[in-house]
Formats: C-alpha cells, structure tokens, sequence
C-alpha cells in the first residue's frame, strides 16, 4: 500500500523538520507510481503530483506525526479535496418531470444502473418511468423490461421504432400525461468518437432537455477514460458521473481522471449486479481505494 | 515522434508519455524505456529511428512468443468464453460464429449466462441471425446443466464448433468463479479434452485490472487465449503488454465494433502500429 511505501521512504531520509525538495523527491515518486498503477491518467498525476508538491513544500513536520504519516495525510486530503469533498444528490427539477439521461460507452453499465436509480427513487416515494431508448443492441428493451418487472417499475418502449429520439419525446410527454415525476431515459452505449451517435445524443437533449445528465463509467477503465468524459461533456454538458463496478478490485484511478477533466461530481456508484446494489458517492471512500 | 533528433531525456519522456497513455502500465513501460538506455549507453550511433525499433521489436515479440495454431479442429471443438461484466462476451461469440460458418463450419451457441437480464433473448436474436443452433434454458436455471446438455447434443449431431457463452463475473466474486470451475469439469465430463480453448474477453478500454482478471480466471479456467475488444474506440488495450510478462497468452481475435463482422485476426505488426499512432 501507498502509506507504507511512504512510511519506509520517509524513514529512509530520517525525520528532518521540514519537507524539502529532496526529501520529497522519492515521495513524490511513490505516490506518482501508485496513481499511475491505479489507472489515474498520465497527465492527471502530473497536475495532481505539481498540487501535492506545492502544498507539502515548506511544511513543517508535525512533531507527533512522523513525516510520512503527515504526507500522507496531505495527499489524501489533496485527493478528497479533488473528487468534490462531499457527495452529492440527484438534482430534482423545480417543475416535474425531472428528466435523467444515462450515456456513456458500451457495456458501462447503463441499463443495470438504470434500473437500481429507479428502485432507489420508487423507495424514495418517486413515481418513475424507464425508458428503453437503445433501439440497437439485440434484446436491449428485452433486458430494461426484465429489470422493471423486477423492481415495479414501468418502462416505456417501442419495439417497432428506429428512432431514439421519438422514442424519448413520446416517452416525455407520456410522462406528463401519467403523472411519472421522474423519466430515465436508457441509451445505446456508444463512442465517443461516434459522430453520429454523439449526435443522437444531443437531439435526444434538445428535445426532451434533461436535468441530469449522466455519464455512466467502468470503474477498471484505464488512461482512455480522460478522452472519453472530456469528449462526451463537451457535446451534452453532463450533470454528473455514475461509476460502476467498484465491487471488484479496479483501483479506480479513472474517477479522479475524470472528474479533473469534467469538473462533475460523481453522485452514484454502483456495487453490484443485484439492482439494490447502488451506493451515494464518498470521496473519503474513493480516496483511500485509490491511494491503498 | 516527439521530433527530437537524438537519444536522450526528451526522447525517454515522450516514450514513456505514450506507453503509459496505451495502458502498459508504469512497470512495462519502464522496462521498454530502461532497454532503449542501456543501448544508448552501449553505442553512439543508437539514434531515435532505432530506438523506436528496439521498443517496438520488444513490444512485438512479446506479443508474439506463445503464438501457436487454434485448437479447433476436431468436432465438436468447445471453446469456452470468460470475461467480466460488459466486455463483450455474447457478441464476440456472434462474431466468431460467423467467421467460423464461413469455413463451412456447423456452430452451436450455447445460453450460459442464466442469471443477467435479457442475456438469453440476447443470444438467441443472435442464433436467428445467424441461422445456428442454440441450446438454452430458463433464466436462473443451473448453467452447468445447459452446458452438460449442450456439449452432449453438439457430440450426438455432429456439430463441429460449439460456443460457450457464460455470465460476466467479478474475479472477486469467488462463488462466481467456482462456478465457472464447474461449468469446466461439466463440459471435460463429456469430452475430456474440451474445452478446446478457453478465451478470456478483455476490454481494451480497461486499465491495469485486466492483469488481475487473467491471474485470477487463469487460475480457476486455464485460459488458452485473449480476445481484446473496443479496439474501434480510442483505447490502445496496451495493457496486453504488461500482461505478456505474466501469463503466454496468444491474442486471438480483436473486436472493433458492435456488428456481427466486426472480428479481425490479430496481426501483432497492426497492433503495435496502432499502439504507437
Ligand atoms: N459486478 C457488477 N456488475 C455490474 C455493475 N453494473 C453493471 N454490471 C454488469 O455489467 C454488465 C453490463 O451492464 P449493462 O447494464 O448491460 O451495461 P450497458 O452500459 O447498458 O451496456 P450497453 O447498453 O451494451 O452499452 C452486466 O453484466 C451487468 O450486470 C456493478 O456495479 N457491479
Ligand atoms: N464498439 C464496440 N462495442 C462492442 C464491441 N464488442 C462488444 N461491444 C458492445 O459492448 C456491449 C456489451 O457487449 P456484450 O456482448 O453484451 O458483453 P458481455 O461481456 O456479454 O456482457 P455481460 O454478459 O453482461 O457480462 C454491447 O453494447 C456490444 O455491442 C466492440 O468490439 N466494439
Ligand atoms: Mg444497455
Ligand atoms: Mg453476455
């Protein structure tokens, strides 16, 4: 882990009173290496590593901590600090519907966390509706009316459409009529350098203009991840970012890539294939995994 | 690349910039940079040109050393498909029945994910496109059992390539894999030999964790080869570098995009080319 590495490197360069260039070379090394290896993006640790670097300059060492417990206490912190201090919700629109767009690449996890935000508002005393926008991928609407009947909650659908953007407009205006407060529309995974796509994309925006756009992303997605949130929150200004997966072991790195590039909080994380397995954000929490 | 007209920091850097950027994660890409410093150490005349030789010979070799012919030709030749969650699994298997349908080959598909919503609809749209069989059972049923019952029918009718499709699983999630260590022994009970090849699906998007993936599958089901897909994104998969130090595993298949032909043959000069593009 990162805070032993530190502990042992600061040990090495003796307990000195104040934090110098020297003497946080080789630290700052350990903690350039282990982000690289939690997947944060290159350049991300560069600009993370130069922040750490000013801070911890002309420090003085606490006298009851060794150094290396003070560094590392300040590179968490510096962390924590990045990803957003605290979580943050779902932001409900004034007049409802509230309208909450799922994109990102494929296989993300879209539909799943789809499914697991409508439980998770239906407990909340929500009354939502799911929408099967993915008109592409074999049994897509197959897959979100499962997860409804599964959670009781309905989905709209047209089995007969091509057009994703009707569909999303329909499926609005139906919402009006049936009194559903929240609308989640489930898209097609897709590329972010899919032009058409990512056109799509905005017409379905334009249309129905949702309150919360959400970026929904692999939690073991590597140094792409950077190309692919900076691309997808330039063509629809996303709202926020839903990582999933994060019950197996990926370090995660790409949430600080991420959120350095977009600036969005991270509201959701997801935990689990089983739709109850959705968790609110802690930067705390993600700090520590990607740093461990 | 990088413009500089000699061996030096500037060059190391730049290197090291798009190795790590690839996803061959800091160790390999060290080592690829420290094999360009020593050569520079050891003659004068080791410009850019042949450093980015040396790395790419390096990276190309190592791609290329447990490279040996398919395992697939005598039926029913069971290949077994493993991954986590969302790799591509079910349409990598669709790709590969077509590329196999037209060398004359007979294909079965077989539902081995009973558990995720819509996977059995999934495949099954895939079998009718395709025209192929396809051996299926209930969701949530036993898929040890589907498989049994698959691999036995596949020997019965003369099938000549049968694909096993499995449920994305967490290599975390060590019930899960005892599960597919099960679905192993199963399909061995009726042929002992199978599974022909075991392939593992990767994501070329995925980072560092993919070498826990391999590890950890590798354990439970000894894998014979990798699959990386998404390659029509703007992921490299470099992470198949770092990989290559740990565990021979040939690179079977690339997928690059999300239609039924959207499968090449992985040509190791392509890759690296695309690596370093
Ligand atoms: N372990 C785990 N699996 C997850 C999680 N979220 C989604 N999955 C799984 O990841 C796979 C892909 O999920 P989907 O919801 O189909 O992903 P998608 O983004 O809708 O995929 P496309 O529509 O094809 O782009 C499925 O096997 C899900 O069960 C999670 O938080 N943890
Ligand atoms: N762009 C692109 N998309 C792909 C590729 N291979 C698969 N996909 C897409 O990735 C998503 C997930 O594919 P699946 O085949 O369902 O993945 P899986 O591994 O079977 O998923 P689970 O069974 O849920 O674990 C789908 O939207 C596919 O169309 C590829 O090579 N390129
Ligand atoms: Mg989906
Ligand atoms: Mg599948």
């Amino acid at each position: 882990a990162l805070s032993d590495k530190l502990r042992e490197t600061f040990r090495k360069i003796g307990g000195y009173g104040t934090l110098t260039e020297e003497n946080l070379q080789e630290a700052l090394r350990d903690v350039r290496l282990a982000l690289l290896e939690a997947d944060v993006n290159f350049k991300v640790v560069k600009s993370f590593v130069a922040g750490v670097k000013e801070k911890a300059l002309g420090q003085s060492v606490n006298v009851r901590l060794n150094p290396g417990q003070q560094f590392v206490g300040l590179v968490h912190d510096e962390l924590v600090e990045i990803m957003g201090g605290q979580a943050e919700k779902i932001h409900f629109a004034s007049q409802p519907p509230t309208v909450i767009m799922m994109c990102g690449l494929q296989g993300s996890g879209k539909t799943t966390s789809t499914g697991k935000l409508a439980k998770h508002l239906l407990a909340q005393k929500h009354r939502p509706l799911m929408v099967a926008a993915d008109i592409k991928r074999p049994a897509a609407i197959d897959q979100l009316e499962t997860l409804g009947k599964q959670v009781g909650v309905p989905v709209f659908s047209d089995r007969s459409s091509t057009d994703a953007v009707d569909i999303c407009r329909r499926a609005h205006q139906l919402a009006l009529m049936k009194d559903h407060d929240v609308v989640m529309l489930d898209t097609a995974g897709r590329l972010h350098i899919d032009d058409e796509m990512m056109t799509e994309l905005e017409d379905v925006a334009a249309h129905v203009k949702p309150h919360e756009v959400l970026l929904v992303v692999d939690a073991m997605t590597g140094q792409d991840a950077v190309r692919v949130a900076g691309e997808f929150d330039s063509r629809l200004a996303l709202s926020g970012i839903v990582m999933t997966k994060l019950d197996g072991d990926a370090r995660g790195g790409a949430a600080l890539s991420v959120r350095h590039v977009t600036g969005k909080p991270i509201k959701f994380i997801g935990v689990g294939e089983k739709l109850d397995a959705l968790q609110p954000f802690h930067p705390q929490r993600m700090a520590g995994r990607i740093l461990d | 690349f990088g413009g500089t007209d000699q061996v030096d920091d500037e060059l190391f850097d730049d290197l090291e910039a798009i190795l790590i950027q690839a996803d061959c994660g800091p160790r390999a890409t060290s080592d690829l940079v420290q094999l360009i410093r020593s050569r520079a150490e050891e003659s004068s005349a080791f410009d850019p040109e042949a450093a980015m030789k040396a790395i790419r010979d390096s990276v190309r070799e190592r791609l290329t050393r447990s490279l040996k012919p398919m395992n697939i030709d005598t039926p029913p030749a069971v290949v077994l498909i493993v991954g986590v969650n969302g790799v591509g699994k079910t349409t990598t298997i669709a790709k590969m029945a077509r590329l196999f349908q037209a060398y004359g080959k007979r294909i079965m598909l077989v539902a081995g994910d009973t558990f995720r919503a819509g996977a059995i609809e999934q495949l099954t749209i895939w079998s009718q496109r395709l025209g192929c069989e396809i051996m299926k059972g209930k969701a949530g049923g036993d898929p040890s059992a589907i498989v049994f019952d698959a691999v036995s029918a596949a020997r019965a009718r003369g099938v000549d390539l049968v694909l096993v499709d499995t449920a994305g699983r967490l290599q975390t999630q060590s019930n899960l894999m005892d599960e597919l260590g099960k679905i192993r022994r199963v399909i061995q009970k009726v042929i002992p030999e199978a599974p022909h090849e075991t392939f593992l699906i990767l994501d070329a998007t995925t980072g560092q964790n993919a070498l826990s993936q391999a590890k950890v599958f590798n354990d439970m089901v000894p894998l014979s080869g990798l699959v990386l897909t998404k390659l029509d994104g703007t992921a490299k998969g470099g992470v198949v570098v770092a990989l290559a130090d740990h565990l021979e595993l040939p690179i079977r298949f690339l997928g690059v995009g999300e239609g039924v032909d959207d499968l090449d043959n992985f040509r190791p000069d392509e890759f690296v080319d695309a690596l370093f593009s």
